[in-house]
């Protein structure tokens, strides 16, 4: 069976 | 530092420009979770520089680690390694390997 990422992405900033 | 990272290399980014010029994505506790080169924007003092890509990922930033480093704590220490006058160079670990 697949692995799920449950991490959450991630926002961007811009610098 | 670096010494576990075959892939990496230090890039000094001059300070030539009024802005870094780059955009981050990623930080602990995301599926990113070392910060990654998203955008370089023309003009900016990273893209003078030359040598940072986008695809890398920021191991180091002035010999800091960004391991562990939330998005917004990683994007801080950034910020803040630029408005510094202390340097007109920031230094930057990356790696190509993500």
């Amino acid at each position: 069976r697949e692995k799920r990422l449950t991490l959450p992405p991630s926002e961007i900033t811009l610098l | 530092p670096g010494l576990l990272e075959p892939t990496s290399s230090l890039v000094r980014v001059a300070k030539s420009a009024s802005t870094l010029g780059i955009a981050i994505e990623g930080g602990a506790n995301t599926r990113q979770p070392i910060p990654r080169i998203v955008t370089i924007q023309r003009g900016g003092s990273a893209h003078n520089c030359g040598q940072l890509k986008v695809g890398q990922v920021i191991l180091e930033v002035n010999g800091a680690t960004m391991r562990g480093r939330e998005h917004r704590d990683a994007a801080r220490l950034i910020a803040e390694a630029f408005k510094t006058k202390e340097r007109d160079y920031v230094d930057f670990l990356v790696t190509d390997f993500n």
